[in-house]
Formats: C-alpha cells, sequence, structure tokens
C-alpha cells in the first residue's frame, strides 16, 4: 500500500516543487514505484519533469471533478518507475468550484483510494496556499512534508501551517502525521540561515530531517532542462543531497 | 489623487512583500504619502513593517466586508508618511467567503474610492495566487507592478499572470496598466539569471524597469527587525536599488 506524502507549505518559493521532484526521482532511482501529482495551477512540477504541454488531456482537475481515474490520467517520465499526473490550467478555477461541490475535501482522497496500491509512494505538489487544493492533499496523505526556507518570512508561516494541520487532523484526516521538516536553499554562511535552523530545531524536537538542501546553481539550471537533479547533474550538491533525503525517509519507514 | 499599485505574481516567493515594504518605505522617504495594504493571509508585509499583532484588530479583511474604512483600519509605521492596512488571520477565509458575496471583484476599490485621495500611492501586496484577493487588487489598482525572480519557473508563470492582466482589463477594469516588471534577486554572475533576463526583455520590450534589485542578505535580515532596509541599513545595496526604482517610478509618473 503506498505512504502518500503531501509536500506543503503555504509560504511561496520554499522548494515545494523542487523537492517533488528530486525527491520522487531518488526514490524512482531506488527501486520504488512512484506517483507524482501537481496539484498547482503553475504546473511547475509538470514541466520540471519535461511534460508541459498546451494539448488538452486528462490531469488533476480531471481527479478531483471525478471525470478520470489516475490511471487515464498518469504519464510516463525519463524514469521508468517514476509516473505523473500532470497540472492543468483548469486548476484554478477549481479553488472556485469545489466550494459548492459535494465532499469537497475528499475527492483526491477518493481518487487514489484504489489507484495508490500500485505505488509504494505517491508524492504530491502544493499550490502555495491553504485553499481548498491543499486541503485535498491534506486530507488524502498519510504525512506532510514542509519544506523550509531558512529565512525570517518562511519561519513565520510555520505556526500558521501547524494549526492548519492539527485542524486538518480533527475535522478530516485523523491519520495525518508530520513526516518531517526539510531544510531548503541551506548556506551555512549566513547568520540569518543559522538563526533559522536553531530556532526551527527548537519548534520541532525530532522532527527536522538530518538531510538539508544546499543552495546549490545546478538545481536551478535543472528545470530548464525538465530534468530532476540525477539525471542533470549526478555530482552536483542537490543530487547528493535528494538521494540522502530519500535514503532517510526510506529508513524512516522501514522503522514504521 | 493616489496612484495605487498592485504588486502581484501567483509564482511563490519571487520579492512581492520585500518590494513592497521597501518600495512604500523608499516613496515615503521621498516624502511622499504611502498607504500599504496587506492583502495577503500570511502577513508578511505586517510584520515586515513591525506592526505583527495577534490582538483583534480592523484590517484589510474588514475592508472587502465593508465592515471598516480605511481611516479606521490604517495604522501608523515607523516613517511618518507611510501607513499599513494590516493583514488578518481571516483573509484566509475570504476567498471562500468572497465567492458567493455581491460585487465580490470590487470590494477593495469601493473601500480605496474615498480614501486614496489623502494619499500619493497606494501599494497592495498580494498572496501567491491568482484568486479573489489578487483579483480585487487588480480591480482596484490603476497599475500592477511585476517582480520577477531570474529563475526558470518564475519566468513560466508570466505568461499566465499576462493572460490574467487581460481578462481583468476586460471584463473588470479597463485602465489596468502594467506599471512594470522589477527584476529580483538578481546576480549577475549566474548564466540562469543572464538567459532569464534577455527572455523577460524580449518578451516585454520597454516594460522592465531600470533598476534590479540584487540578492543581499541585508535585505534578507531587515524583515526580522521589523523594519524597511533603508530603516535597517541605508548603505546596503538593497537600500540603492529600492531608492532607484522609487526615483525611476517618480519620474515615470511624473512624464504621464
Ligand atoms: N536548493 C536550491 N538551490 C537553489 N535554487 C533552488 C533550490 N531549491 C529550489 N530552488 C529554486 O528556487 C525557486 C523556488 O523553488 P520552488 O519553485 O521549488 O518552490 P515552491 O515552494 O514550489 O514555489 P511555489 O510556492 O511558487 O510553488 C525555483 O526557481 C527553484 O528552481
Ligand atoms: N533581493 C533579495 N535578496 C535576498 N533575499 C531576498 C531578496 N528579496 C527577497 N528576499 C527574501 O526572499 C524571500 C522571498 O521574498 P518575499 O517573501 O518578499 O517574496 P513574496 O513574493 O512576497 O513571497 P510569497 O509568494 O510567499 O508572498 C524572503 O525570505 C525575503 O526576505
Ligand atoms: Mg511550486
Ligand atoms: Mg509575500
Amino acid at each position: 500500500m503506498a505512504r502518500i506524502l503531501a509536500v506543503a507549505n503555504q509560504k511561496g518559493g520554499v522548494g515545494k516543487t523542487t523537492t517533488v521532484i528530486n525527491l520522487a526521482a531518488s526514490l524512482a532511482a531506488a527501486e520504488k514505484k512512484v506517483l507524482a501529482i501537481d496539484l498547482d495551477p503553475q504546473g511547475n512540477l509538470t514541466s520540471g519533469l519535461g511534460r508541459r504541454s498546451r494539448d488538452p488531456r486528462p490531469s488533476a482537475y480531471d481527479l478531483l471533478s471525478g471525470e478520470r481515474t489516475v490511471a487515464e490520467a498518469r504519464l510516463a517520465t525519463d524514469l521508468a518507475s517514476l509516473h505523473l499526473v500532470p497540472s492543468d490550467r483548469n486548476l484554478i478555477g477549481a479553488e472556485i468550484e469545489l466550494v459548492t461541490a459535494d465532499e469537497r475535501e475528499y475527492r483526491l482522497r477518493t481518487a487514489l483510494a484504489t489507484a495508490a496500491a500500485e505505488y509504494d509512494y505517491v508524492l504530491i505538489d502544493c499550490p502555495p496556499s491553504l485553499g481548498l487544493l491543499t486541503l485535498n492533499a491534506l486530507v488524502a496523505a498519510d504525512a506532510v512534508l514542509v519544506p523550509l526556507q531558512c529565512e525570517y518570512f518562511a519561519l513565520e508561516g510555520v505556526t500558521e501551517l501547524l494549526s492548519t494541520l492539527r485542524r486538518v487532523q480533527s475535522a478530516f484526516n485523523a491519520r495525518l502525521d508530520i513526516a518531517g521538516v526539510l531544510l531548503t536553499m541551506v548556506d551555512l554562511r549566513m547568520t540569518l540561515t543559522q538563526q533559522v535552523i536553531s530556532e526551527v530545531r527548537s519548534h520541532f524536537p525530532g522532527r527536522v530531517f538530518g538531510a538539508h538542501i544546499p543552495r546549490s546553481v545546478r538545481l536551478g539550471e535543472a528545470p530548464s532542462f525538465g530534468k530532476p537533479i540525477i539525471l542533470y547533474d549526478i555530482k552536483s550538491k542537490g543530487a547528493e543531497a535528494y538521494l540522502a533525503l530519500a535514503r532517510e525517509i526510506l529508513e524512516n519507514d522501514a522503522q514504521g
């Protein structure tokens, strides 16, 4: 049965999409069957895996509306054991359309109910907000992975995210856990980075991944080639960091 | 009569809030009367100006609901001629509440109709989405300032933003113009940055501000002290850049 991870943080630009692309690819490289779902209307996960297209095709929007199954919407990627459910411009309207829909928080969970069994991991990329798209991801997930940029504004938003998680746990999804906080764009030479890291560790004792992601030019370049970092530059610091994160998650899950 | 600028880009983490804080402060330093409005539930503009608070008080949410006027909601800041309408956690629910409200796109425009006359500039900080909060800002605005991080994903989102602006112009606000595209977190040593800059200039001929904002550690530090860069470190590259931007905007507006 798949482990379903929502990668979420309402603060923008903290590395959510970069984490889904590269964690999914690293898990696939470790022979795990992985499904990545692009729930962000921006579609950066879809283009970061080289599958951007203007042609109409089934998408994550159709999973939410119930028109399509995962099997009908998924695409192959450059990695054999990584599938993608792409984004779609219609997702922009989905937040408004879902407001008055039945079971509006459970749509994604229902769509994944049978499909997830074919995968070891399902990773969901969320938009930078706490609206109905992110809510669908949190209700469908077993756990949430929180990428956190080591900056002041990013730290401020964490309390809001935590109180949302608690609300989701009590109202919709009692099993929702925190998989961990992932420190991203880390530059240990900066005092601000060190200050934020020590704040985060005291806020989340035992919940911060050992692996952290350094700021790396190659990570910023890879998406323009539509490739995850392990296919763009396997020797880079970014590739090492995401491979280490994948190993750590696999070890944590093996211990259960 | 005030010039109303919406600072918007649905891509997260591109420097929207940093631009509103520091452009507002730089215009205030040039003796302009400025009102900054925090339309983002994250409240980073409010805390970046040192006015974060958990106590209930009038906010931007009350402007949208019509319960309060600008005069009732505005706060003084460390700069005499800069006022702030703060954010509020209730803004999270506003996107959903506005869906079924009357005149849902015009709420902010109505709230600003009389108050704007007291100011030379009104700057609106938008959340990283194209929902009803950003829509309210675009309908209220004379022009939109688009901060653009020089990265691949940020460039991808610009076409989506432009098509939204055209839709807003034809459906709600014919006067909406583009004040300009502001290049942020610029590091001219990086090839990716140079590639993005030349793409942007060809996409937006004549619309990219001459002033650009370099990546600067001090800009990242200033918010943790609740101060704009001109009060935190006037000699820094970040302060120089935002003062240059303010001068350029004042010159553009003087020519009309
Ligand atoms: N470790 C890193 N080093 C350097 N650049 C990075 C790193 N991680 C991400 N980036 C770049 O920073 C930008 C923001 O990252 P990304 O788009 O993944 O964040 P996000 O949280 O998904 O943003 P949004 O909130 O808009 O969805 C992107 O341009 C990305 O290429
Ligand atoms: N020129 C710069 N140099 C260095 N750091 C910067 C610069 N501009 C902004 N930052 C930092 O980068 C992060 C993102 O900037 P900011 O929060 O202003 O973006 P935003 O577009 O408002 O994000 P969101 O989409 O979440 O609202 C912040 O931590 C900010 O302090
Ligand atoms: Mg993203
Ligand atoms: Mg912001």
